[in-house]
């Protein structure tokens, strides 16, 4: 849509609409996307695409850096346990990310630990500890179809003991419409303040990137029974834009702080705004 | 709503007579709005928007008492034309087995469906053989053979080191030495762009010569699902599609998208994750929930 020497008419506005709807944006924050940029080259008097883009594009990249100072990459503390409470609905990628987490910390010299408490699904456990045998670390587990909170309270424990810098656990996939579901996070969410008090916490929420506005009522509810600090956008590496984060990090002050691009160990990245903006319009 | 809308809309123009130009495309913008909302794709709802329009500029809106009533109703009968009847019938092989082969992209519920399938079919008095063709996935095979357990249905497997394309030839061979009149095939997701993997489906495709292949998709899926289905179907040229994850609250509009793209009927609505949540596809509660 931005392409060289095109002239800015209604025509150009409308295919730009387009492409944020068609980028998960929403069809609000399309059009207020839309207006602003409307606005702005009324009062620059811009008279190229390319100015235009690179207006749009650090418009889009200021929304999605929230609350600049605490919300740069996953906060991890040096000297203490830090605890990453993994979240999301079914199939978005949780049990994988992970496992790449665990290796992106395990290289950078951290003392890594996981926590298998997603005890409901069909071989979780086993996925999990296959993802563990491959970074190295120690995964904490227990029969499947035992409580959740049972094996979090364990993980505690065992992170505290072991002077762990990384713990980090596994939930089942949930919808989150599904209030005894989201009960049970309450519940874990309160063990790991119980029995890690002094823990440095991070509750992520993963999001698949193929996610249309359903993310949205994602963010709200899980908010709503845990405090979200971050989410993970997977699954970039496919054709989706996952415009959707843009509304979530302005309205909801929920930033993204890595994204998965594949399903391989080394698939992880930090999220750096500009080049989600870009990505957008390539 | 979309009628809460569109009465709003048409409230205003009680007694004014003629319903002009202007009038209709503030509804045909509120029609847009709730389709997009929903997840509908971008020309899905275009398409669709322009086929409402011409029924509604015309008598059975015009001359209407409650024309908002008209094109809400104008709407809901062309998205269920466009859903498609209730259709959950597999396909039935004169010679069987007759072989079901699940696809799509990463995490949509692939495993979960194939498996509450094989259940529905062996409910229906029928045989099925489970495949486990996922080789790549940590514990996929293994997945696969716990809900086979559960559900006293046999899965064959041949570990994670054979191809997907030997696996589904020799579960082939192994269902029509068992007399097993249904093989369905679990297979790895993937990424409608990854050439290679395609291809694996192509090969798979080629080697077993599926009656019925099934492109499971996730009901919270956004604008991207219009690609996801064009590819596959193009690829592939599948048989029907699964709409997984329908228990949450999403509008469900990659269900049109998919299907208007596809043309192909959608079979099945997952509804939970426990092994009984498979259900028929109803294009009216379907067309319902699209628009609020
Ligand atoms: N292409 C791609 N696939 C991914 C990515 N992240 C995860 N996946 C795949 O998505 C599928 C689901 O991943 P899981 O890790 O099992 O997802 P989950 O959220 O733990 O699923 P549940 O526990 O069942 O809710 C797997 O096939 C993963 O390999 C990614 O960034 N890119
Ligand atoms: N609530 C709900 N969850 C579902 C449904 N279908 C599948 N799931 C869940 O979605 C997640 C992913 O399901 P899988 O069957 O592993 O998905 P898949 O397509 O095989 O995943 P890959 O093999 O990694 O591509 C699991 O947590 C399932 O329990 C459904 O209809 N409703
Ligand atoms: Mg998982
Ligand atoms: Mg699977």
């Amino acid at each position: 849509v931005f392409s060289f020497g095109r002239k800015i008419d209604e025509g150009f506005y409308e295919e730009l609409e387009e492409t944020l709807i068609q980028s998960d944006v929403g069809f609000e924050t399309a059009i207020d996307l839309v207006e602003s940029l409307r606005a702005r080259e009324k009062a620059e008097k811009i008279k190229d695409t390319e100015t235009l883009q690179q207006a749009l594009e650090d418009e889009i990249a200021k929304m999605l850096t929230g609350d600049v100072a605490e919300n740069q990459g996953i906060n991890i503390k040096d000297n203490c346990l830090n605890i990453i409470l993994v979240v999301g609905v079914n199939g978005a990628g949780k049990t994988t990310t992970i496992g790449k987490m665990a290796n992106y910390y395990n290289s950078r010299k951290k003392k890594v630990l996981l926590a298998a408490a997603d005890t409901f699904r069909a071989a979780a456990i086993e996925q999990l500890t296959v993802w563990g045998e491959r970074v190295g670390v120690d995964v904490i587990r227990q029969n499947s179809g035992s409580d959740p909170g049972a094996v979090v309270f364990d993980a505690c424990q065992a992170a505290v003991s072991r002077k762990t810098d990384i713990l980090i656990v596994d939930t089942a996939g949930r919808l989150q419409n599904k209030a005894n579901l989201m009960e049970e996070l309450k519940k874990i969410n309160k063990i790991i303040d119980r029995e890690a008090p002094d823990a440095n916490v991070e509750i992520l929420l993963v999001l698949d990137s193929g996610t249309g506005q359903n993310a949205i009522s994602q963010a709200k509810l899980f908010g709503e029974v845990v405090p979200l600090t971050g989410i993970i956008l997977t699954k970039l590496d496919g054709t989706a834009k996952g415009g959707v984060v843009i509304g979530l990090t302005h309205e909801l002050n929920l930033p993204v702080k890595m994204i998965g691009v594949g399903e391989g160990i080394n698939d992880l990245r930090e999220f750096v705004p500009a080049d989600f903006a870009c990505a957008l319009f390539a | 709503n979309l009628a809460d809308r569109l009465q709003e809309t048409f409230k205003k123009l009680t007694g004014k007579g003629k319903l002009s130009e202007a009038d209709v495309n503030n509804a045909m913008r509120e029609v847009r709005l709730a389709l997009l909302e929903a997840d509908v794709s971008y020309k899905v709802v275009k398409d669709f928007v322009a086929k409402v329009k011409e029924r509604a500029v015309g008598s059975e809106v015009l001359e209407s008492l409650s024309p908002g009533q008209q094109v809400v109703k104008i709407v809901n009968e062309e998205l269920i034309e466009l859903m498609g009847s209730t259709q959950a019938k597999i396909a039935v092989s004169s010679k069987p087995p007759t072989v079901v082969m699940m696809v799509g992209l990463q995490g949509t519920g692939k495993t979960t469906s194939v498996a509450k399938i094989a259940n529905i079919l062996k409910k229906q008095g029928r045989r099925p053989l489970l495949a486990a063709g996922d080789i790549y996935r940590p514990a996929a095979i293994k997945q696969l053979e716990v809900l086979g357990e559960q559900l006293d249905i046999p899965v064959f497997a041949l570990g994670d080191k054979v191809s997907p394309v030997e696996i589904a030839a020799r579960a082939l061979e192994h269902a029509q030495k068992n007399g097993n009149d249904y093989l369905l095939i679990d297979t790895a997701g993937r990424l409608h762009i990854d050439e290679t993997l395609m291809q694996e489906l192509r090969d798979v495709k080629a080697k077993v010569e599926p009656h019925e292949i099934l492109l499971v998709v996730d009901a919270m899926a956004g604008q991207d699902a219009i690609n996801v289905a064009e590819t596959f179907n193009k690829e592939l040229s599948i048989d029907g599609l699964v709409l997984t994850k329908m228990d949450g609250d999403t509008r469900g509009g990659a269900a049109l998208s998919a299907k208007a793209v596809t043309g192909k009927p959608i079979k099945f609505v997952g509804m939970g994750e426990k092994m009984d949540a498979m259900e028929p596809f109803h294009p009216d509660r379907m067309a319902g929930r699209i628009l609020g």
